[in-house]
């Protein structure tokens, strides 16, 4: 995360391959479930044995014996609809919630966030120097229109993505975060508005950021945990 | 420093069976049966019993006749190398396979016959002196050998090929599945299911798709060449001696505006990362050092500082030219599209659909709407009488808002969108806004007292 700072998120998790190297992010939407980009995955029929997801550490190579830590092996890779780019991973147990690991909401279905709802995104992605790399980071960013972020966008701005506004320092998910959470707060209630994609640049102070839109894909992820 | 199970290869979850043939098993732990067996010359194989730690001692292996092998998912099968492998290490005078012609393709004198030649070979236990399969009893240095049918021609060695030269490896070796597993320097490979004398990471179970079989050389890391852990407990890995292959390898067919599965074989021109930094070029070793120098991974096609996946990594990447990022992805690259072809359309969300495409948008048969197997179907023909769930096609019975669908006969799949598109000219609904109603349920919430990490410098401070 760019221009964020050392934070908690605990729906965030870190997405691990068969090295234990971190190499996306993902949010926890349900003790088994962990919901990620299509572009951090090989094949949407790939054989995951090996790869994990860490839960419940704020550091992104945390001591062994991290008593924080849970890792838990990933054992079902499912995509969602084709323009969603969205991945849903089965995990082999549930997560224990506790203080450092909680559930964050799915949105209503086709529930669109108010205007300068304020946001958060999280990762241990790249700070570009801005912070330290070697922590979960968050940023705070506020919800921008469709139609406003469509101007600024030239028209490329799909019904299928959200926008945050630009800030006036760049601010702004980077490498390593992608598939993590766009997390708003509706009702006293974190809420999983977004899921970030790779971009071709890190946080332009002068351009809006885009995130897949959740609330169009909650029955396809309510259909999945309920199916699967 | 020896293991017993170095001399075995090993069967996952399988049994062998043989007719009418019952023999008792005892617990021991699996390195002592392996022992056991090792030491027995009426031994070929054995199971292990992981959930009863039972150990079984085997007369015959899976090409002894009126055997068969089957699935046991508490039993594993280990067989001695010399009976199942095709090729021979050293003089191959281990070889028990049952190869019974020559190089010259004679067909071998039976052993226990002197006719049409004499002999003076005894039938031992020891010397496997078996049917006309070649064998080396006399330690012949050309290798397994036989007395031949034809009376005018007394023996013929057999050809069997030495390990090292019968499987010869392409690139780096990445795909070499053959059965070396002595290292260059002649010391023997341990186990990759066993993490002594060496811990390591390369654990069988995790990567399936690597054959980490029994002690073999594979290059599970990508590396430069096969290599092995090895059983000298100061020397924790070293390279393989294995023939490169002089033919040509297949090429694959590459991408170059988009990329396939981990995109080992994209060849594009990209060469920024994904958050925009150059790369560096793959001959440079500025500013960050590195062994994937281009004339060492030819198949890989390092060239300029293009992105590529040299390493079998999540994509394609790049050592970057910023000192302190040492390399990126390039996830930038769009992945190409991996849909099959769309056979029909629907109409609203296809609520109403009733055509007969039974394939997923990956081209996934659809289970049979009334068929219980792979997957237990929790939306059935009498549940939605008027929405025509016949045979395997594709519904859309719960007015799923992403189109018609239907189980898939694959196992891990349980549904899956079908190969159907919208109609042309039809449009989704859409969305709307309601925020006022919204009540979510218990998750969501965080204690926020501890959000502050202090900043760390050196101890992990809260």
């Amino acid at each position: 995360i760019v221009g964020g700072r050392p934070g908690n998120s605990p729906w965030t998790v870190s997405i691990r391959n068969r090295e234990g190297v971190h190499f996306c992010g993902g949010s926890l939407v349900k003790e088994q479930w962990v919901i990620s980009t299509r572009q951090c995955f090989s094949s949407c029929e790939a054989d995951l044995s090996g790869y994990a997801v860490w839960l419940g550490t704020l550091y992104k190579n945390p001591a062994p014996d991290d008593p924080d830590k849970q890792a838990i092996p990933i054992i079902k890779i499912i995509c969602g609809p084709s323009e969603s780019q969205l991945v849903m991973l089965k995990l082999e147990r549930p997560a224990t919630l506790n203080r450092r690991v909680a559930l964050i909401c799915l949105p209503p279905e086709r529930f669109i966030v108010p205007v300068n709802t304020e946001c958060e995104i999280a990762g241990w992605g790249d700070t570009r120097g801005t912070g330290d790399d070697n922590v979960l980071n968050v940023a705070k960013l506020p919800i921008m229109s469709n139609q406003e972020c469509n101007i600024s966008l030239r028209g490329h701005l799909k019904e299928s993505e959200l926008c945050t506004s630009p800030l006036f320092v760049s601010v702004g998910a980077c490498e390593g975060d992608f598939g993590g959470p766009l997390a708003c707060l509706t009702h006293n209630c974190w809420v999983l508005e977004g899921v970030i994609t790779p971009s071709r640049v890190c946080a332009r102070k002068d351009r809006p950021s885009t995130f897949i839109r959740v609330s169009l894909y909650v029955d396809w992820i309510n259909k999945v945990m309920k199916l699967s | 420093q020896c293991s017993p199970l170095n001399g075995f290869q090993r069967l996952k979850a399988t049994q062998l069976m043989y007719l009418s043939y019952q023999r008792e098993e005892y617990p021991m732990e699996v390195e002592e049966c392996a022992r056991r067996c090792a030491i027995s010359f009426d031994c070929r194989a054995f199971h292990y019993n992981w959930q009863s730690h039972g150990c079984q001692l085997l007369r015959f292996t899976q090409h002894s006749p009126h055997t068969q092998l089957q699935r046991n998912v508490h039993c594993d099968l280990y067989q001695k190398k010399g009976y199942v492998r095709n090729c021979i290490m050293g003089d191959g005078s281990d070889y028990r396979g049952t190869q019974s012609v020559t190089e010259k393709k004679k067909i071998c004198q039976q052993w226990r016959l002197k006719f049409p030649h004499d002999h003076r070979f005894a039938l031992l236990p020891q010397n496997g002196l078996e049917e006309n399969y070649c064998r080396n009893p006399d330690k012949d240095k050309q290798g397994p050998w036989c007395y031949t049918t034809d009376p005018a021609i007394r023996y013929q060695s057999c050809g069997i090929k030495k390990c090292e030269n019968a499987v010869c490896m392409t690139c780096n070796g990445e795909d070499y599945r053959g059965f070396v597993d002595h290292t260059e320097s002649g010391t023997e490979c341990q186990r990759w299911d066993l993490q002594h004398p060496h811990r390591h990471p390369f654990v069988p179970n995790k990567y399936p798709d690597k054959d980490l079989a029994d002690n073999y050389c594979r290059n599970p890391d990508n590396s430069e060449r096969p290599w092995c852990y090895t059983m000298d407990p100061a020397k924790e890995r070293e390279y393989c001696h294995i023939r490169k292959c002089t033919e040509k390898r297949r090429q694959l067919s590459s991408t170059t505006s988009c990329f396939r599965m981990k995109g080992e074989d994209y060849r594009g021109e990209v060469n920024v990362t994904s958050t925009g930094i150059p790369c560096q070029r793959w001959d440079s070793q500025i500013p960050h050092r590195h062994h994937y120098l281009p004339q060492k991974y030819e198949c890989k096609d390092l060239r300029e500082n293009y992105c590529r996946n040299p390493d079998g990594s999540e994509a394609p990447w790049c050592f970057t030219t910023f000192p302190n990022t040492r390399r990126a992805y390039c996830f930038q690259i769009k992945r190409c599209a991996d849909n099959v072809e769309a056979e029909d359309c629907y109409r609203g969300n296809g609520e109403d659909y009733i055509g007969t495409v039974s394939k997923t948008r990956k081209g996934i048969t659809c289970q049979r709407w009334n068929e219980q197997y792979p997957h237990k179907p929790q939306v059935f023909p009498t549940m939605f009488p008027t929405v025509h769930l016949e045979e395997n096609y594709c519904r859309n019975p719960d007015n799923d808002s992403h189109g018609p669908w239907c189980y898939t006969m694959n196992h891990n799949i349980p549904f899956d969108y079908c190969a159907i598109e919208l109609c042309a000219g039809e449009t989704k609904p859409s969305i709307f806004l309601n925020p006022e109603e919204v009540v979510f349920d218990q998750c969501g919430k965080r204690d926020d007292r501890m959000q502050v990490l202090a900043p760390i410098t050196g101890g992990r401070a809260r």
